[in-house]
């Protein structure tokens, strides 16, 4: 099982949209995955149409073993584990624990041989959630709002990659995916061209376009794959699995 | 001096975009304006265009009595406490005060002679940031991106309203602002008429159009008004601004 963190404590860009889409894309190519709510308002859980019920996220990080039970099916032939507002105390009562950061990495370790791939939406900061997704994970996967306030985010995320690198998973690697790309806007041109610079070879050649049927799909519980398959961002994120796929069959 | 503390935990709404060009339209209409920046990724900072040197929102929150130096002349004829990713730390610390969620408003007391609007740009959680500047704020207005995930949001910050209101400020008042607004999409006007539903008399009448301008000032540290004075973006905030006066003269 290959794990994506999907991180940006900048808001908005397109994080919990790439997780649900990304996993329907690699489900389509017969690929088994799991998606992770590890932020506390849910977007995920809500987007997926599901309710949270029974175990959630919270009672994951506390006790890892407990993830065999928190797995339910959801739309587009994926399974998840949802989240529900308790999660946020959950990250206070982890403050009392030994190493905190190892709890969701000891929850993934025990599903390793159920799924082909682990996604795992965080929240817009840089706390507990973060690191213990980035510290399960193999790659830190940095959805990329081609605007302005969006790009300044990037040093932060690639100061945090470092660190994490350097303490509790050294083998992460970082990569970058342009979405909301209007491609009629100089500016999301030129926020583009300036992250391929500063970022040589970490950005995905796709490019997520910005499409009003991405923000449509959730509110109805479906996958873009599901709600308008013919659109542009149901094939940019086909596309976004080919190169992901791609990619680690190389590793 | 009127507190409007600018809060939604969804990411990517609108909140600094709101903080700046609101506060620019107030200015224009010759209101002394004070912005502060309670985001420790420093977006206002950045969008205002200065760097954030000398004494910062970290040291105001320690102590207070530091905002009459920690406020300097920013674009559109504004003031400004900028932010820097230490504010993070600081808000760790705030945990070893005794009622850490009046230090702001302590500060804030102190310049209430100094300026006729203070906006507080927060950042996308519900931590101490949005709880120190909802217990100092007169209002809390919301930006709401016209989109079903971040419809779901209101119910949360409706709660956190409600339990600022019973502990640490009663007369905190709630507004909502559509922002982002597309009306070429049916998806817009549906979460549109459904806030209106669901927060009679809440939201304001003027609505922010989707705009990329609003997404370029920032890259020049430049508000909308400068940027570009004629556009539907400026015309918005200063629509807004005028609500947002005519209902304080009220009060
Ligand atoms: N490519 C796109 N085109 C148009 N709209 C999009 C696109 N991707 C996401 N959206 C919409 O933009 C908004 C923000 O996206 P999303 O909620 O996925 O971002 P996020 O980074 O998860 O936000 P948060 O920081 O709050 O967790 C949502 O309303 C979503 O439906
Ligand atoms: N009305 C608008 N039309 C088009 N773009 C906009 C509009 N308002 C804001 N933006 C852009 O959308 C992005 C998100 O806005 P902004 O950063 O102000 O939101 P925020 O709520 O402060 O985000 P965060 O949750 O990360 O603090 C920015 O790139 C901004 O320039
Ligand atoms: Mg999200
Ligand atoms: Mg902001």
């Amino acid at each position: 099982m290959l794990t994506y963190a999907i991180v940006n404590q900048k808001g908005g860009v397109g994080k919990t949209t790439s997780t649900i889409n990304l996993g329907a894309a690699l489900a389509e190519m017969g690929k088994r995955v799991l998606l992770l709510d590890m932020d506390p308002q849910g977007s995920l859980t809500a987007a997926v149409g599901r309710a949270a019920t029974g175990l959630t996220m919270g009672d994951v990080l506390l006790a890892p073993e407990s993830i065999l039970h928190a797995i339910y099916p959801c739309t587009g032939n994926m399974h998840v584990v949802t989240a529900t507002a308790r999660l946020a105390n959950v990250f206070l009562q982890l403050d009392e624990i030994g190493e905190p950061a190892y709890q969701l990495q000891k929850a993934v370790h025990l599903i390793g041989t159920n799924f082909d791939y682990c996604l795992i939406d965080c929240p817009p900061s840089l706390s507990h959630a973060t690191t213990n997704a980035m510290t399960a994970a193999d790659v830190a996967l940095v959805p990329l709002q081609c605007e302005f306030l969006s790009l300044r985010g990037l040093a932060d995320v690639q100061e945090i990659t470092a660190s994490i690198q350097e303490t509790t998973n050294r083998n992460l690697r970082l990569r970058v995916v342009a979405t909301m790309y209007d491609k009629r806007t100089l500016h999301a041109q030129d926020v583009l061209r300036e992250a391929r610079r500063a970022l040589p070879g970490l950005v995905y050649e796709t490019v997520i376009p910005r499409t009003v049927r991405l923000a449509e799909a959730p509110a109805v519980g479906q996958t873009i794959l599901q709600y308008a398959p013919d659109s542009n961002g149901a094939y940019a994120y086909r596309a976004l699995a080919q190169e992901v796929l791609q990619e680690d069959q190389a590793y």
